[in-house]
């Protein structure tokens, strides 16, 4: 009956408690699986007793590990090499981090960092974009915001109020336009007035609607040519996502290149395990995790903090 | 799909009369495995094993049904039990003015729907107004008021700093003078853990009674379903769950565990972005999804 990897000498009840604590945190079967597999030799490894407080912080390190070292292993299945994600770096130019130390001269569009924020609907990419873009400015950034959701009902109305908060300067179109002509406008406007950042936002879409997949593709490129580097793609995941988060995470990186997740509603009760499934399988890092729905309820991944909290 | 992954547990039983504990061990823990991947409550999924485990333990081999086959009949059938059986409708009175609260989760689809049920009230013949009590997220009230407009039917907003149930008051006069004859209040996405914002809730409540109270709950939701859903249950009570995002591939699972923890049962759901993309909820289609 057990679902875990047998020859294990911890005791019926604690290997019972280990497994719902896995499951329960949204880890999945294969995470839980995997990880129990290796608990006996680990917990020998570490000298610790086999009662459930030793294993926990096996897990806990395992977990934290796993978060630490996620490096993306996913890339878009039609994406042109000449501009992957690497390329600007082996020239010397650090993108990789959504923080940058000083802001560089803005003359053109290729010095304006553009981060682009994606993700399946309502998880909360409007709300983190407002959050991010605070966080930035407190870092002394001039962050423009673009409103990229050119659909839904009133979700240029909502970045607007959001931008007008936090101080930062808004590009919109009307309802209908094209995203990827708000994304170009931006960028311009950002070069205009002197801003270092441009933040994105995109409609919510599944992940199983192609054509709305193809929509985002057909923005980075456009975002692409006229900077000629590719954007800081955030994927926006709802801690209260079960394994259909994985799933999310998959395709959406198969689509474009994604950098790493932002986790929101962590506030909430939901542990998000399912970003230990999505960093093992896919090498996608979470950078940033939003807990609450005021500006400053955005702080910066850490996976220490995280991994204790799992099985809190 | 469930049946091949069980066609490979269940090798054991070629030529068996009938199943035993032995050979559908292998079976059953295929079928744990599935309900998990699909997102069912961990402990939702035990249960229905055992009870699965029991109906199967001692049936004869049946004639013309592979056993892997049969074993997921027994699953399917207890699936569709659970989920409800039949579908379950709104309960709305058919005279004077009916009116229905929408509540849950930050982002779960509940303005979105609104707008769905608002149509679909009207395609039936009834005059819905909408009632903006969502005084929090920015460009709340402009997007139900967009809503509003795409279906054709009168909205409620205030932008002058009242409170929620001083809007649905509100609201419900200016459905009065309208008449109309379904009042539909959008609230403010909450966390089941906030007792303020539960409690105000239970305040429009007092202050307009509802006939009808739904939970929007994501179909993509994983196990913190039923704690969610027992919350909203015990502090704010509700009659049944519309379930959103069926569009997707999540399988689902979290509608299963609503169901069998609270008893509530699922009434409709959202499958797309669009105003017309609501359906019945279909206890026997969500089996299947489930199942995979
Ligand atoms: N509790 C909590 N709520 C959040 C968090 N992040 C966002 N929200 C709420 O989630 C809801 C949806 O947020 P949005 O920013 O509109 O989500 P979205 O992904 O842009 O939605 P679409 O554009 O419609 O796909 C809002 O009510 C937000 O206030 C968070 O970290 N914690
Ligand atoms: N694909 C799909 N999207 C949906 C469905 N229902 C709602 N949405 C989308 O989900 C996102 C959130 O919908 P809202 O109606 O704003 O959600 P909400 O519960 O009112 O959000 P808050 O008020 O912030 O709590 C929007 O992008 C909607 O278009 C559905 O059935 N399918
Ligand atoms: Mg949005
Ligand atoms: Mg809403």
């Amino acid at each position: 009956q057990r679902l875990l990897g047998g020859g294990v000498k911890l005791d019926e009840d604690t290997l019972d408690a280990i497994e719902e604590l896995l499951i329960g945190a949204d880890m999945g079967v294969q995470s839980a699986v995997r990880i129990t597999r290796t608990i006996e030799s680990r917990l020998r490894e570490t000298g610790g007793e086999a009662d459930l407080p030793s294993v926990l912080r096996v897990i806990r390190g395992d977990v934290r590990q796993i978060l630490s070292e996620a490096k993306p292993k996913v890339k878009p299945l039609t994406w042109d090499d000449a501009l992957e994600p690497g390329a600007d770096r082996k020239k010397g130019r650090k993108i990789r981090t959504p923080v940058a130390a000083e802001p560089p001269a803005r003359e053109s569009a290729a010095d304006v960092r553009v981060v682009f924020v994606v993700g399946v609907n309502g998880t909360g990419k409007t709300t983190s974009i407002a959050k991010l873009g605070y966080l930035l400015q407190q870092r002394g950034h001039r962050v423009l915001l673009a409103a990229g959701d050119t659909f839904r009902a009133a979700a240029v109305e909502q970045i607007q109020v959001w931008a007008e908060r936090i101080g930062a300067l808004c590009v919109a179109q009307a309802p209908g336009a094209d995203p990827a002509a708000v994304a170009y406008d931006a960028i311009n406007a950002a070069v205009a007035r002197g801003c270092d950042t441009v933040i994105v936002d995109t409609a919510g879409r599944l992940h199983t609607k192609t054509n709305l997949m193809a929509e985002l593709a057909k923005v980075v490129r456009v975002i692409r040519k006229l900077t000629g580097h590719d954007p800081q793609t955030l994927l926006v995941v709802d801690a209260n996502t079960g394994q259909n988060g994985l799933a999310q995470a998959r395709v959406f990186a198969e689509t474009i290149p994604v950098e790493g997740l932002i986790l929101t509603k962590l506030d909430g009760t939901a542990k998000g395990g399912i970003v230990v499934a999505i960093a093992e399988t896919l090498g996608l890092p979470v950078l940033y995790v939003g807990m609450g729905e005021t500006v400053a309820d955005l702080a910066e991944f850490d996976p220490g903090t995280f991994a204790d909290a799992l099985f809190a | 799909d469930l049946t091949r992954r069980l066609e490979g547990a269940m090798r054991k039983l070629a030529g068996q009369p009938q199943l035993t504990e032995d050979n559908i061990k292998e079976a059953l823990r295929e079928i744990r495995l599935a309900l998990l991947e699909a997102d069912v409550h961990y402990q939702v999924a035990k249960d229905l094993v055992a009870r699965v485990r029991e109906q199967a333990l001692g049936q004869q081999v049946l004639q013309g049904l592979q056993p892997a086959q049969q074993v997921v009949k027994i699953v399917h059938e207890e699936l569709k039990r659970l989920l409800g059986g039949e579908t379950a409708s709104l309960q709305l009175p058919a005279k004077g003015m009916a009116t229905v609260m929408v509540l849950g989760l930050q982002g779960s689809g509940k303005t979105t729907f609104c707008g769905k049920l608002a149509r679909q009230l009207q395609k039936e013949g009834r005059r819905p107004l909408l009632v903006a009590a969502d005084i929090y997220r920015p460009a709340a009230i402009d997007q139900l008021e967009t809503i509003a407009g795409q279906v054709g039917v009168p909205v409620f907003s205030d932008r002058v700093k009242r409170s929620a149930p001083q809007i649905v008051k509100l609201g419900q006069r200016k459905a009065r003078d309208n008449d109309c004859d379904v009042l539909i209040v959008d609230t403010a996405g909450r966390l089941h853990i906030d007792q303020t914002l539960l409690q105000e809730l239970n305040d429009i409540d007092k202050m307009v009674p509802m006939d009808e109270k739904l939970l929007v709950l994501d179909a993509m939701t994983g196990q913190e379903a039923v704690h969610i859903a027992e919350q909203f249950a015990a502090q704010v009570g509700y009659d049944g769950v519309v379930l959103t995002k069926l569009d997707g591939d999540a399988r689902g699972g979290a509608a299963l565990s609503v169901k069998e923890i609270t008893g509530k049962p699922i009434k409709l759901v959202g499958v797309g972005e669009r105003l017309d993309d609501l359906e019945v909820f279909h206890p026997d289609r969500m089996a299947s999804r489930i199942l995979g």
